[in-house]
């Protein structure tokens, strides 16, 4: 079962019914090949939902539970482990894909593995997408209180409310722009969120480019980077050798 | 090398498409190039299929990714490709649904390039489009002119795309490679994408390789 979220945290979230088929086919996935006993069970879950044509692309966090033999992870007499991990599945005409994995162990001698605020102060794109909601709409004191406090970056306080407001209009003109649609009120903040930090990064690379190019809002401007990363590249490019072929024979003569 | 040259001229690159939300790129660099070659050799622009590479093809893995030298081994194997109309593209894996009877396109075999940008422009020139990959650094915001990122940032060693080298030139004394992207025509300049040349920006001389059809 799926733990109640923390209060804070509940602005960004995909229903936690929505997220439960995904996440227990990412802890199916997790837990092949292993023997009855040492298979993990699932904790805590949170995450969010992109959806576009048939798909949808859950962005998952977990906290998973496993037998842990090894002191210097696991508190004794505490025997199990508890697992943080980072999953994306995508889901496509009912069928699941795991498409990205990525665990590791919370020391829970010092973090106190499995709390609401362990999953908060992971993470900073979760971070700053819940921070930015207060920037945009009024929250009650002490919710926008709790998203100040996850990141100084997008304090409505410290940015000026005339680029806020730039910001959200060229959200709209993109959200019109790419027909884009989003399921509640809070994928569209977050997607908000992840496009503010998008339009920085693209200063930034604009800043750094020795050429013409121009960089800004595309219809990429959404994701986050691992979304895109994910969905749209191939790294498998770099991670394979590719099959030696014969040299083309070069050109010659005018 | 002559001094510019754009395949798009001279009919031999078909309209740019849009590989969704599947890492298919490997599957569009190649039938681009395909369609190229089969084109020089055999005078008929085909839209070829690159569903049938993400069905068909089990060296690769469909929409998590691929190589061109496996696809091209895949299309040889199969004994060719079917066009866009007969294998249409739906972006997402399926169960192969090839039939050698449908197959519009052969190859031969395949090369790799040299790694010598003026090389792989006169080779270009004569033989016609190139399936590169390249380290897609910075392409989620471009939006128009030539790119050219700081090598730290565009590691030739990071190449985690691949598309197609359809001709090079200058613009404003800047020389470029024109490169065919398969993320649609609101992407980019009408769907392609401008680097800089000559300096092995993002690694677009490293894995150039092509189709050959005799």
């Amino acid at each position: 079962a799926l733990p109640r979220r923390a209060a804070g945290a509940q602005a960004w979230e995909a229903e936690s019914s929505e997220l439960l088929a995904p996440a227990r086919f990412a802890l199916e996935m997790y837990n092949r090949g292993r023997a009855a006993g040492t298979r993990a069970a699932l904790g805590a879950v949170r995450g969010r939902v992109r959806r576009e044509g048939r798909g949808s692309l859950y962005s998952l966090q977990a906290t998973l539970e496993e037998a842990c033999n090894d002191p210097t992870v696991c508190q004794l007499p505490v025997s199990k482990k508890t697992l943080l991990c980072s999953f994306q599945v995508l889901e496509e005409l009912g069928k699941h894909t795991l498409l990205r994995r990525d665990c590791r162990p919370v020391d829970t001698k010092i973090t106190g593995a499995g709390s609401p605020q362990m999953l908060q102060s992971s993470g900073s794109n979760f971070i700053q997408g819940s921070a930015l909601i207060s920037l945009f709409q009024s929250y009650p004191d002490e919710k926008s209180e709790n998203f100040r406090s996850f990141s100084p970056l997008f304090n409505k306080d410290t940015l000026p409310e005339d680029f806020v407001m730039q910001v959200a209009s060229i959200f709209k003109e993109f959200v019109i722009t790419y027909n884009r649609t989003y399921e509640t009120k809070e994928e569209a903040q977050w997607r908000m969120s992840v496009f503010i930090n998008n339009m920085m990064r693209a200063q930034k690379i604009q800043a750094l480019d020795r050429g013409t190019a121009r960089y800004g809002v595309t219809k990429f401007s959404d994701l986050t980077e691992e979304e895109f990363r994910t969905i749209y590249l191939n790294p498998l490019l770099k991670e394979l050798r590719s099959k030696r072929m014969p040299l083309a024979m070069s050109v010659n003569g005018p | 090398a002559p001094p510019e040259w754009d395949w798009r001229n001279k009919g031999a690159v078909t309209k740019v498409k849009d590989q969704g939300m599947c890492g298919s790129c490997w599957a569009f660099s190649v039938t681009g190039n395909v369609e190229g070659q089969w084109f020089l050799k055999r005078g008929d622009l085909l839209s070829l299929s690159e569903q049938e590479l993400v069905d068909c093809d089990k060296l690769d893995k469909a929409c998590l990714g691929g190589l061109p030298s496996n696809a091209y081994s895949a299309i040889k194997t199969l004994g060719g490709l079917e066009t866009e109309d007969d294998y249409g593209y739906n972006g997402h894996l399926q169960t192969c649904n090839f039939s050698a009877e449908k197959a519009k396109v052969y190859i031969n075999d395949s090369v790799e390039l040299s790694q010598n940008e003026q090389k792989l422009a006169a080779w270009l020139a004569k033989n016609g489009p190139i399936s590169i990959a390249i380290n897609a650094f910075g392409m989620q915001f471009y939006r128009h002119g030539i790119s050219h990122p700081l090598r730290p940032l565009c590691s030739p060693w990071l190449i985690d795309h691949a598309v197609l080298l359809v001709g090079y030139g200058n613009r404003s004394d800047i020389p470029f490679w024109a490169i065919k992207n398969s993320w649609g025509t609101d992407w980019g300049e009408e769907g392609y994408y401008y680097l800089h040349r000559g300096s092995g920006a993002c690694g677009v001389n490293i894995m150039a390789s092509s189709a050959v059809v005799n």
